[in-house]
């Protein structure tokens, strides 16, 4: 998995 | 991921149980408003399409899926089995002045001019208002059941999380910050301000949520 970018938080 | 995150997470998760668990023990979906649960749903299927062609994590995935499913589930509650709870009479916020103005935004402000990026800027900023039809109908009774504010509290301070989050996040990762999300993240957070400080206040101390006159 690619890290977390802060647009793919919920 | 960081503590603020998740707890941000697990409180949003919890505002969804809180809501079942208040339809479903008081048969009844009195005191929510229709039209703020249908935003949601709009938010979540503007917000996640990319679930069918990007994979980041299990969790992410998960959390997704149950954010979707949940707030088509409460609809289908308010819709059809609990119908005749709902009065519309009192949900009357107009939600078109909300829809129209955040796809506007959503076009102006984005981070590519394609459907994907336009719907996500556009979720962003109906999450950040879709809570408005509610708090109006809060204001037009008056009054809510406590449950019912128990579940807005957790709504509410899901998003409040959000912000240290951010913060944590600029200072760990680099700098890393999306102007978007926290822009209208920090509005939203603001419009709880006022529920807040009655839900502290008040209920917390064990009296019923009541504005005053």
């Amino acid at each position: 998995p690619v890290k977390e970018h802060p647009k793919d938080e919920l | 991921m960081n503590v603020f995150r998740l707890l941000g997470d697990l409180s949003h998760l919890a505002s969804i149980i809180i809501l079942l668990h208040k339809i479903q023990t008081t048969r009844s979906c009195r005191g929510i408003s229709f039209k703020t649960q249908a935003l949601y749903v709009a938010v979540f299927v503007a917000r996640y399409p990319d679930l069918l062609f990007r994979f980041i994590s299990f969790y992410n995935s998960i959390m997704k899926l149950i954010f979707i499913a949940s707030s088509c589930y409460i609809l289908y509650l308010m819709r059809y089995r609990f119908r005749p709870t709902h009065d519309p009479s009192i949900d009357t916020f107009r939600v078109e002045y909300l829809i129209g103005p955040c796809f506007v935004l959503g076009l102006i402000f984005n981070y590519g001019f394609n459907m994907t990026e336009v719907f996500w800027s556009f979720s962003i900023f109906l999450e950040s208002v879709a809570i408005l039809p509610q708090l109006f109908m809060l204001q037009r009774t008056g009054e809510a059941e406590t449950i019912t504010t128990h579940y807005l509290a957790a709504l509410g301070i899901y998003r409040a999380l959000y912000i240290p989050n951010w913060i944590y996040r600029y200072f760990t990762e680099d700098g890393v910050v999306d102007p978007i999300a926290v822009t209208a993240g920090i509005v939203q957070t603001g419009l709880y301000l006022d529920f807040f400080y009655v839900y502290f206040t008040k209920v917390l101390q064990g009296e019923k949520f009541e504005l005053p006159a």
